[in-house]
């Protein structure tokens, strides 16, 4: 445990009474080794022990007699924080229809993301559409009209690029008073110049009231380029961080939100159409110091 | 000093992983020389981690078949695709096995590929068992005097014992076919963190992996766990994955991977 490292630490570089700087030092070096281990950026992690080692060298965490717990319980809380503190709660308007727009890399989730959430508003009593405007992927369209029809939840698709499909989809939930539109589009790379264009258009079509990046647990250090990338061309509202039912530390929960400040709404937890949680804070602190 | 540092950094955000990029730049800085070039070094000491055996090793007498593993979304299909691709541009002829009986649309994805890239596909509906598509697949293929056949498997975390089990289940079979795999390729996705080691080990447990296809290498990320993923459990990188298309496949190329990781 993290706990029993620093202890470790600790213990090695004994001196009597009172905590040394050196010791604290020698902690904030296996802090690191230990975040970017749980695939934590290492710019973010860096940043966040600064702030661990201004705590950490307070005259309480210094006089303890348990300092290396006392260290665990400032870096655990810094991480918590950083990652919002609470769970953020995701809500939408009462504008008619909110719209919902799910971007992301290839292979995140975005598609089974969408359907969790069209699951998720309509047992909320909510009327939602879902939008199949990933026209690249051989058989996306299918994707989403099967788990559509999984969940009886409409899906359309209507139209020969991206944005049409999303202009027609919003005249449509107009038309059918349908009042959460959720949007699924293509995976793609951020340094995928066109391809980030078209999603700023789909977006500028849309006039969304969430853009949710759907991240999976499992990146490691590019999570910090994907979601600066994305916040910066579509302004991204939060994430979805899927398949956190692995083992996966899930650093890049940390990565995501200390680069961009937005917070994680929602977890997926499998591949099931109910798998999909609030995300909290402190239990995911708890996941990534292992 | 700082620029052994600076190359360390350069490794751990390749996702090279800070235990193996601490221990990589301790023992190039121990057999140092002035005059040498720190950056020279540590990509031959990449290189050298990388090893030699990168090609797909295929029967040209009998039936070739290619096993495909991964966690989910990794890029297996689309590997799929372009592999099978490419062997009927080497003039084989291609079969295809639709493994994933389990998620949406995917064998319409997979029959896509299958026209795309001229290879006869053998699915069988949703919620068939993986074993049974696999068992006839191989026994068609055989029938049919195909080249190679390549068996699609739903993706799967290796955290979930019953789907590691099924897919045991799927490789026992095969066997028992007649189809015994010459190739079983992990697909891991070149984002993928630490947990990719944990992911390879589990599937080389499971299935016994020979090789591995990294994709998405068109992105930013390095792929860098694939140095860990050979040396604690042997397994080379055959292919690599650098788009969408179906030409998108190469073999690996160790030192133009080792340059990518350096900048
Ligand atoms: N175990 C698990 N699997 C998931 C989760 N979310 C999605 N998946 C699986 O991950 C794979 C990829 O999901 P998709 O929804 O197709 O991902 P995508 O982002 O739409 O992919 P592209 O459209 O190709 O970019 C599928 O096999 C899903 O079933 C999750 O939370 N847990
Ligand atoms: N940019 C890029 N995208 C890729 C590459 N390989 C696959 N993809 C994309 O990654 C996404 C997932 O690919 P799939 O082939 O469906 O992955 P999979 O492992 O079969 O997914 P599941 O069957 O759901 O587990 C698709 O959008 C592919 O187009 C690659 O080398 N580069
Ligand atoms: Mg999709
Ligand atoms: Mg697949």
């Amino acid at each position: 445990t993290l706990t029993g490292r620093l202890n470790a630490v600790f213990k090695k570089l004994r001196s009597r009474g009172k905590l040394h700087p050196k010791q604290v030092e020698a902690a904030l070096a296996d802090m690191r080794t230990a975040l970017l281990e749980a695939d934590v950026a290492v710019e973010v992690a860096e940043d966040l022990l600064e702030r661990v080692r201004t705590r950490a060298l307070s005259e309480e965490v210094m006089r303890s007699l348990t300092p290396a717990q006392q260290v665990v319980k400032v870096v655990r809380d810094e991480l918590t924080a950083t990652m919002g503190g609470t769970q953020a709660a995701f809500t939408l308007p009462s504008a008619r229809p909110a719209v919902v727009m799910v971007a992301g890399v290839q292979g995140s989730g975005k598609t089974t993301a969408c359907a969790k959430l069209a699951r998720m508003v309509k047992e909320k009593g909510k009327h939602p559409l879902l939008v199949a405007a990933d026209l690249q992927r051989p058989a996306a369209i299918e994707q989403l009209v099967t788990l559509g029809r999984e969940i009886g939840v409409p899906v359309v698709s209507d139209g020969r690029d991206p944005v049409k499909v999303a202009r027609s989809a919003l005249k449509q939930a107009g038309r059918e008073g349908l009042d959460v539109v959720i949007v699924d589009t293509a995976g793609r790379l951020h340094v995928d110049d066109e391809m980030m264009r078209e999603a700023r258009r789909v977006k500028e079509a849309l006039r969304p009231h969430h853009v949710l990046m759907a991240c999976d647990a499992m990146t490691g250090q590019d999570a910090v380029v994907q979601a600066r990338a994305f916040m910066r061309e579509v302004d991204t509202t939060g994430f979805v961080l899927t398949k956190i039912d692995g083992d996966a530390r899930g650093g890049a929960a940390l990565s995501i939100t200390a680069v961009t400040g937005r917070p994680v709404f929602f977890v997926g937890t499998g591949e099931k159409l109910s798998d999909l949680e609030p995300f909290y804070p402190d239990r995911m602190a708890s996941r990534i110091l292992g | 000093d700082a620029e052994w540092a600076g190359l360390e950094e350069l490794l751990v955000r390749a996702d090279v992983g800070p235990a193996t990029a601490t221990r990589i730049v301790k023992e190039v800085r121990e057999r140092f020389a002035p005059g040498d070039d720190p950056r020279a070094l540590i990509a031959e000491e990449l290189v050298a981690i990388l090893g030699r055996d990168h090609g797909l090793e295929l029967p040209s007498d009998r039936l070739a078949v290619i096993l495909v593993v991964g966690v989910n979304g990794s890029g297996k299909t689309t590997t799929i695709g372009k592999l099978a691709a490419r062997l009927a541009a080497e003039g084989r002829t291609v079969s295809l096995a639709g493994g994933d009986t389990f998620r949406a649309a995917a064998s319409e994805q997979l029959e896509v590929w299958a026209a795309r890239a001229g290879a006869h596909l053998v699915a069988q509906e949703r919620g068939a068992d993986p074993a049974a598509v696999a068992f006839d697949a191989v026994t068609s293929a055989i029938a049919r005097g195909v080249d190679v056949l390549i068996v699609d498997t739903a993706g799967r975390l290796h955290t979930r014992t019953p789907l590691m089990d099924e897919l045991r289940k799927v490789r026992r079979v095969l066997e028992k076919a007649g189809g015994r795999p010459d190739e079983v390729l992990l697909v891991l996705d070149a984002t993928t963190g630490q947990n990719g080691i944990a992911q390879a080990a589990a599937f080389a447990e499971a299935v016994e992996v020979t090789g591995v296809a990294l994709t998405k290498l068109d992105g930013t990320a390095k792929g860098g766990i694939v140095l860990a993923v050979r040396e604690r459990l042997g397994v080379p990188v055959k292919l690599i994955g650098t788009g969408e298309g179906i030409g998108d496949l190469e073999t690996f190329d160790p030192h133009a991977f080792a340059e990518r990781i350096l900048g």
